[in-house]
């Protein structure tokens, strides 16, 4: 799976994710990949993008839950996206997810060995990274 | 810091003892090409759906990621792929699923956003209204790797070992395989 978040020079964010699904998929099993609010979302305060097992996604309405934590609970964007990948892990799951806010702070949060996973700054200063 | 741009290329069990240095270069290389494509957008203006469109394909099409060229397979030997997108500021949003041809599905999820009164197309339906947008189409032989390939037939190959199994209970074992799909 691959996704982006990017927030522009009018302050609008946007979220995308693409994947291949699984291998050895049968029965045209879907993941959350193409699920507004499971696997990706955005609105005018975060933009979310996930990637791992994608049926946690679906269940956990995973994307979505970081946007409701930051309206409702007022709760830091890393805060926010730590809690629900929390929660994917305790119900068995795996994956990350990377999200953005408006005011550009960035969370990148996984409980998997590694996440290919990159920024890049308004300065236009890159970072990249793969493990842990 | 003010981040303007975020991307991940999948999850999985990467570890770097697993990793040659000319792979993980590979990976680098693609990652920050993304991130430069959709800075690029969006430093000449472009909206954040056009940056997010930017960088995903940049991916797409790389055969390192699990989308587009380098999609895994499914039990049936064939590449079938999701995407979606969504506008933050009018929560417009767009979707594709199960689909074989399209290039870059991810232009087909904006084109959904973007061209119809829908959220989310699947299969050949969604192929048809994509072609029917000028989305690129390809024969799904152009998404064909070798190491994808390889990895199904591993499992493939690891099902058929696995007879303790009810038939229908097969699908259920690629569990202990998820990691190696990255995400």
């Amino acid at each position: 799976t691959v996704g982006c978040v990017a927030l522009d020079q009018q302050g609008g964010l946007a979220a995308g994710t693409s994947t291949g699904g699984m291998t050895n998929k049968k029965y045209g099993r879907v993941g959350d990949a193409p699920i507004i609010g499971a696997g990706n979302y955005a609105n005018d305060q975060v933009a979310i993008s996930c990637t791992g097992w994608g049926e946690y996604y679906i269940r956990t309405v995973a994307a979505y839950d970081v946007a409701a934590k930051v309206a409702y609970a007022n709760l830091p964007l890393a805060k926010a996206a730590q809690l629900v990948i929390d929660k994917i892990a305790a119900l068995g799951g795996d994956g990350g997810m990377i999200a953005l806010d408006k005011d550009g702070r960035v969370a990148m949060p996984f409980n998997t060995a590694g996440m290919y996973r990159g920024t890049i700054t308004a300065d236009g200063k890159v970072e990249v990274a793969i493990y842990k | 810091k003010r981040y303007v741009l975020a991307i991940h290329g999948g999850a999985g069990t990467i570890l770097k003892k697993n990793m040659s240095d000319s792979l993980e270069r590979a990976y680098v290389a693609e990652l920050t090409k993304s991130l430069r494509e959709g800075y690029r957008t969006l430093q000449s203006g472009g909206t954040s759906i056009d940056a997010v469109v930017a960088a995903i394909q940049i991916m797409e099409d790389s055969p390192l990621f699990n989308a587009g060229k380098g999609a895994v397979f499914n039990h049936k030997g064939e590449n079938e792929m999701d995407a979606s997108i969504m506008d933050g500021k009018t929560l417009a949003a767009g979707a594709v699923a199960g689909v074989h041809t399209i290039r870059n599905p991810i232009t087909a999820a904006k084109a959904v956003m973007e061209q119809s009164e829908h959220v989310m197309m699947v299969g050949e339906g969604a192929e048809e209204f994509a072609h029917s947008k000028g989305i690129v189409l390809v024969e799904p032989s152009y998404f064909w790797t070798k190491p994808r390939w390889d990895a199904l037939q591993k499992i493939l190959e690891r099902d058929k070992d696995a007879t303790a199994l009810d038939h229908d209970d097969k699908q259920s074992n690629t569990k202990k395989y998820i990691d190696e799909k990255f995400g």
